[in-house]
């Protein structure tokens, strides 16, 4: 996982 | 979702709530920095470029279009409908003192070199020190208004339960955000001063806060 499309947060 | 994530996010909620309707019920944006209120509109807009993009739950993109709304609202009140209220000459903070470090880190340090990823990444950084020409603007006049103190507690207090947030997502999911961990630390750390401050004087003395 490289932290891309997985901004999940606010 | 856990209980310190959703705390945080409706503390950021309440303090952007809270500004607003100061604003809105004393027809005044006295002592409210425009500067830090035109950087979060800046924030939440480069940040949610992925409602585009990304469909990650219903909560996700309600809350992101309420950021954005309230936001701007408040942008709007200070610099349009109530502006002569506004206090220019203590709001002198330099932005681009920020700006132009935040620009650069953001294309150093991220996740990959793409737009959307680049611009995620500044309103990551840019969020960390949006606060500061409000932080500076207190520190000029020598006092705040209670209830733009309260505005701050709760805006710090998101950052503190996005920190408990992490912690627990990092033991139960195994999920570390390197980039939001680190600036969302250091933003906090800008916070205890503040809530010091906070708890000392604007709690116990019921009243403005003035520095010593």
């Amino acid at each position: 996982d490289d932290g891309v499309d997985d901004h999940d947060e606010l | 979702m856990n209980i310190f994530r959703l705390a945080g996010d409706v503390s950021h909620l309440v303090a952007i709530i809270i500004l607003l309707l100061k604003i809105w019920r004393s027809k005044s944006c006295a002592g409210i920095s425009g500067k830090s209120q035109v950087l979060f509109a800046l924030v939440f807009s480069t940040r949610y470029l992925d409602l585009f993009t990304v469909f990650v739950s219903v909560y996700n993109v309600v809350m992101k279009v309420v950021f954005l709304a309230l936001s701007y609202a408040t942008v709007y009140l200070i610099y349009m409908r109530f502006r002569n209220s506004y206090d220019s000459e203590n709001d002198t903070f330099r932005v681009e003192f920020l700006l132009v470090p935040v620009i650069g880190l953001s294309f150093l340090e991220n996740y990959a070199f793409t737009p959307l990823e680049i611009l995620w990444t500044f309103s990551i950084f840019l969020e960390a020190v949006a606060i500061m020409p409000q932080l500076f603007m207190i520190t000029k006049t020598g006092e705040a208004e209670s209830i733009t103190t309260h505005y701050l507690f709760f805006l710090g207090l998101y950052r503190a339960l996005y920190i408990a947030n992490w912690v627990w997502r990092y033991h139960m999911e195994g999920f570390f955000d390197q980039i939001a961990v680190v600036s969302g630390v250091v933003q906090t750390i800008f916070y205890c001063d503040f809530f010091y401050l906070y708890v000392t004087r604007v709690l116990r003395g019921k009243g403005k806060m003035s520095l010593p």
